[in-house]
Formats: C-alpha cells, structure tokens, sequence
C-alpha cells in the first residue's frame, strides 16, 4: 500500500526531524506512480502532485516528528477533498415524478444501473418506472424488460418506434397515469464525438426535462476518462456519475479525474451485477482505493 | 510538439506524457523511454524527428507478435471470446461471423452467455441479421452443455466455424473463471487443442486494469489472441502495449464501430502511428 511505501521511503532517508526537500521527491515520485497506475489522469495527477509538494515542503511537515505520517495525512486530506464530500443524498423534484436520465458510453452499466436504480428507489419506498429509451442495440429492449419484470418495476417501451423523443414522452405519460413518482430513463450508449448521438440525447434531455443526467462511467476507464466527461458535460450536460464495476480490481482513478476536471458529484457506485448492488458512494473509501 | 529539435529533458517528457496519455501505463512507459535514451546515445542522435522515428519503431516492434493461422482450412475451429462485462464480446462474434461468411465459410454461433438477462435474444438477433444458426438452451442454464451441443451441431452440419460467446465476467471472480475452465475443458474433450483458439476482447478505454484482466484470462486458459474493440472513440488503446509486452499474445482484430462491418485487422504501424497522432 501507498502508506507503507512512503513508510519505507522515509526509514530508508532516517528522516527524523526535519524533512528535506530530497526526500520529499522520493515521495511525491511514489505517489505519483500510484497514482498513474491507478489511472488518474496525467495533467490531473501532475496538478495534485504540485499541490502536495507545496504544502510537504511547509512547516507543519518540516517539524513533525513523524514526517511520514504528515505526508500520508496530507495526501489523503487532499485526495478526500478532491473527491468530494458525501454528496449521495438522492433529491427530487418539487413536483412529481421526478425524471433520472442515464447515458454514458457503451457497455458502461447503463441498463443494469437503471435497473438497480429503480431497485433503490423501490427501497426508499418510491413507485420507481423505468423507460426503455435504448431503440439501437439488438435486445436492449428485452435486457430492461426482462429486468423490470424481475424487480417487478413498471416499465414503458415501444419495439416498433423509431424515435426516443416520442417513446420517453409517452413513457413519462404512462407513468403519471400510474402514478409512479420516480421514472429512470435507459438511454444507448454513444460516443461522445459521434454528433448525431450526442444531439440526440439532447433532443430527449429537452423533451423529458430530468431532474438529473447520471453519467455512467466504468471504473477501469483510462486516461480518456476526462474526454468523456467533458465531452459529456459540455454537449448535454449532466449532474452525477455513476461509477461501474467496483467489485473487480480496477483502482478507479477515473473517477478522481472526473471529479477534479467536472465537479460533478459522484452519486453511487455498483458493486456486481446483481440487482441490490448499487452503493452509495463514500469519497474516503474511494480516495484509499485509488492510492492502493 | 516537436518543434524543438533538441533532445532535452522536456523532449523525454513529452514522450512520457504521449505514451501515458495514451494509457500505455507508467511502467512499460519508463521501459521504453529508458530503452530509447540508450539507443538515442548510441546513434549520437541528436534530432527530435528522429528519436520519434526510434519510439514508434520500438512500439512497431513489441506490438508485432508471431501468429499462426487462426483458423485451419480443413476441420471445425471453434473460437471462444471471453472478457470483462461490457467490452464488446457478443457484438464482436457477430462481427467475426460476418466477415467468416463473407469469405465463404459456414458459421455456427454458440448462446453460451446463460446468465445476463436478454444475452442469448442479443445474439439470436446478430444470428437473424447475418442469416446464421444459434445454438441456445434456456436461460440459467450449464454454458458447458451449450457448447458440447454447439460442437455436435456444428459437426452434424459441417460447419467451418464455430463462435462461442461466453457471459461478461470479473477475471477477480474464482468461480465465473472456474467455468471458463469447464468450458474450455467440455471443448478440448471433443477437439484436438489446434481447433480450438480462446481470444480476449479488451476495450480500447479501460486503463491499467486490462493488464490484469490479461494476466488471470491468460493464466486460466491460455490466451490465443486479443480484439481490441471500440477503437472509433477518443481512447488511444495503448494499453496493448503494456498488454504485448508482457504476455506477448496476438492482437488480431480491431472494433471500430457497432455495425457488422466494424472489424479490421490490427496492424501495428497504423496503430502506433494514431497513438502518436
Ligand atoms: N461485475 C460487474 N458487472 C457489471 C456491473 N454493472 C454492470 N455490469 C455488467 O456490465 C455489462 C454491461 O452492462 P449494461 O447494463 O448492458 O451496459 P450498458 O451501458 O447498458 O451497455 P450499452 O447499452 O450497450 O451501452 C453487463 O454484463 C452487466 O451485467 C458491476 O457493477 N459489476
Ligand atoms: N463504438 C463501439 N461500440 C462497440 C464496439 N464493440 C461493441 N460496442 C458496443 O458496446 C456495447 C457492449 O457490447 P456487447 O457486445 O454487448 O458487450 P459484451 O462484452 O458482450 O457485454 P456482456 O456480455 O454484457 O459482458 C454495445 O452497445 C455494443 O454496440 C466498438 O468497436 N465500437
Ligand atoms: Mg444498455
Ligand atoms: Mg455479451
């Protein structure tokens, strides 16, 4: 681990007392490492390391006793504060249903996530409905029917439309009729430099107005992490990310740099393929994770 | 970016910064720059252009792997596609057997993906368009007993090629890569070993992750070859290059879209070429 590492580092350099700037590079080095492995982006892990390295070279590291320590808390004060505080309530809008619109791109955990998001939902005591909004990939339609019918969800869909506008306007319709108070929106995943697909999702974003966008991003994504985001952010728009995979070995540093660079809260993560398995999302539990 | 034909520090971190961007990882990176360095002395290069040259040709170098023929002309070949959840292995099947019967050559599919909901109607729908056969049994179903009765059909009508899709799976899942072992036991038990070529589809995206992906596929069956898939997206996929490196398994085909025809041959001068791109 990165703690136990920078332990090393400095009973090797028998930095007791005062903490050279030498052996501050060691560190910073190390964790920079840690950091590129875990996949965090370059520019974002090249901004954090100088960040660390000015407050390590301050007083409070210099004349601590145990300047490993110092360093190992600093990181990870910086880390946390990066990811976020603990931004997972769920909101809702004023007036029902409230709409939750997910996207991202392909094979990223969208239709299982807006299976277990209806799952959730359900738990908190919510009618959830879900819309199959997916009209592109063979059987994605049958994938949330045959989710919804497990979770024993009310779901709208429509095999013969050929427009998402129409379908999540009618969906939205059908679950006001039942009165359902939340509806979750699967839409296809696309690229976000394919124009046509982005304006799509425009189209649907204008005509269903949801509460909130959910980007959904797999946790083993690599440095394109932040095209994505910001691709995402600037041609639609988006409130949170649901972080995918988790319970894999991918570090996740995706997720820091999708932090860093958007803003964005990070509202859940999904921990497995079964349907119970979205989490909320704790920034400490992420920050240990990514430092590995 | 090359601009300054002097080879300084910033040169070197330049590069660093175009391989790690690209998600050629840290650790094969620093590999590789110290290689170059080596070998930028002994030439006594001295121009920017040329140093890049060396990056790519080395990068040419580690991604060209010896492969035999994948599929044998005169007995059934069966194919396995295995991987992480969401990478690409049903649509790539599909791929795959387009581009098999465009060349003539008679294709069975196999719904061995008996566990995600509306897997085996996913590629039931690919078997539709493309006018091909899927053997299937209900779902929940043994993935083991789809495949033996996959190879007696594929036999029975003489098939060249048989495409097994098999479920997503977590390669840190002991028990889902103990049934990729069943699997590929089942197979073995009625092929002779040069019929039979597991591949691993990676997705162009993901990061360092894949080398382990890489690492447990591999050390559970023994990989054949690679498919990098999505690859018409912003994401470089360089880390095949950590990927070949280190376990030196073929990369054969390419993902560049989500249509039947999106499936290329990899070849590594046009891949190091756009990752420098
Ligand atoms: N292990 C694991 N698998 C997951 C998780 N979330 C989703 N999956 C799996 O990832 C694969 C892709 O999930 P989908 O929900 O189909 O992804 P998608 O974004 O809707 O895909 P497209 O609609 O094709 O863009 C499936 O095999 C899911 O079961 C997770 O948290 N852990
Ligand atoms: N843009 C792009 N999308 C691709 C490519 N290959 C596959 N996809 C898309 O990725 C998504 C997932 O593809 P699948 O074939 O279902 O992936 P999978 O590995 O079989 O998924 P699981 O069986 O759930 O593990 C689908 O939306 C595909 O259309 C590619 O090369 N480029
Ligand atoms: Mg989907
Ligand atoms: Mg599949």
């Amino acid at each position: 681990s990165l703690s136990s590492k920078l332990q090393n580092i400095f009973s090797k350099l028998k930095a007791y007392g005062k903490l050279g700037e030498k052996q501050v590079e060691e560190v910073l080095r190390e964790i920079r490492l840690a950091l590129l492995e875990a996949d965090v982006n370059f520019k974002v892990v090249k901004d954090f390391i100088s960040n660390i390295k000015e407050r390590a070279v301050g007083v409070e590291v210099m004349e601590s006793l145990t300047p490993a320590q110092q360093v190992v808390k600093i990181v990870n004060e910086e880390l946390t504060k990066l990811m976020g505080g603990v931004s997972n309530k769920v909101t809702f809008a004023s007036k029902p249903p409230t709409i939750f619109m997910l996207v991202g791109l392909q094979g990223s955990g969208k239709t299982t996530s807006s299976a277990k998001f209806a799952n959730y939902l359900k738990n908190m005591g919510k009618k959830p409905f879900l819309v199959a909004a997916d009209i592109y990939r063979p059987a994605a339609i049958e994938q949330l029917e045959s989710l919804a019918n497990e979770l024993g969800v009310s779901i709208y869909s429509d095999k013969k439309s050929g427009a998402c506008k129409e379908i999540v306007r009618a969906g939205i319709k059908q679950a006001i009729r039942e009165g359902s108070d939340v509806v979750v929106v699967d839409t296809a995943g696309r690229l976000h430099i394919d124009e046509e697909m982005m304006k799509e999702a425009r189209e649907v974003k204008e005509a269903t107005s949801p509460h909130q966008v959910l980007l959904v991003v797999d946790a083993m994504t690599g440095q394109d992490a932040i095209n994505v985001a910001e691709s995402f952010k600037e041609k639609l728009g988006f409130d949170g990310i649901i972080l995918t995979k988790l319970d894999g070995d991918a570090r996740g540093g995706a997720a820091l740099s999708i932090r860093a660079v958007t803003k964005k809260p990070i509202k859940f993560i999904s921990m497995g393929e079964k349907l119970d398995s979205l989490e909320v999302f704790y920034p400490d539990r992420m920050a240990n994770r990514i430092l590995g | 970016l090359f601009g300054a034909s002097s080879i300084d520090e910033s040169f070197w971190d330049e590069m660093e910064e175009i391989l790690i961007r690209a998600d050629v990882g840290i650790h094969a990176t620093t590999q590789i720059i110290d290689k170059l360095k080596m070998r930028a002395k002994e030439r006594n290069a001295k121009e920017a252009e040329e140093i890049k040259e060396l990056f790519k040709s080395e990068m040419v170098e580690i991604l060209t792997v010896e492969n035999g023929n994948f599929i044998n002309e005169d007995s059934l070949n069966v194919l396995l596609l295995v991987g992480v959840n969401g990478v690409g292995k049903t649509t790539t099947i599909a791929k795959m057997a387009y581009k098999f019967i465009g060349s003539d050559k008679k294709v069975l599919l196999a719904a061995a993906d008996t566990f995600r909901a509306a897997a085996i109607e996913q590629l039931q729908e690919w078997g539709k368009r493309l006018g091909a056969d899927v053997v299937r049994h209900q779902r929940g179903g043994d993935p083991a007993a789809v495949v033996f009765d996959a190879i007696s059909a594929a036999r029975a009508r003489n098939m060249d090629i048989l495409l097994v899709d098999t479920a997503g799976r977590l390669h840190t899942n002991v028990n889902l890569m103990e049934e990729l072992k069943k699997i590929k036991r089942v197979v073995l038990k009625e092929l002779h070993v040069d019929s039979v070529k597991i591949g691993l589809v990676v997705d162009a995206t993901s990061g360092q992750n894949a080398i382990s992906q890489a690492r447990l596929f591999n050390d559970a069956l023994g990989l054949d070859f690679v498919v990098l898939t999505k690859l018409d997206g912003t994401a470089k996929g360089g880390i095949v290059v950590a990927i070949e490196d280190e376990f030196k398994i073929p990369i054969w085909l390419i993902g560049t879209g989500e249509g039947l025809d999106d499936l290329r041959h990899f070849n590594p001068q046009k891949f190091v070429e756009a990752l420098f791109g």
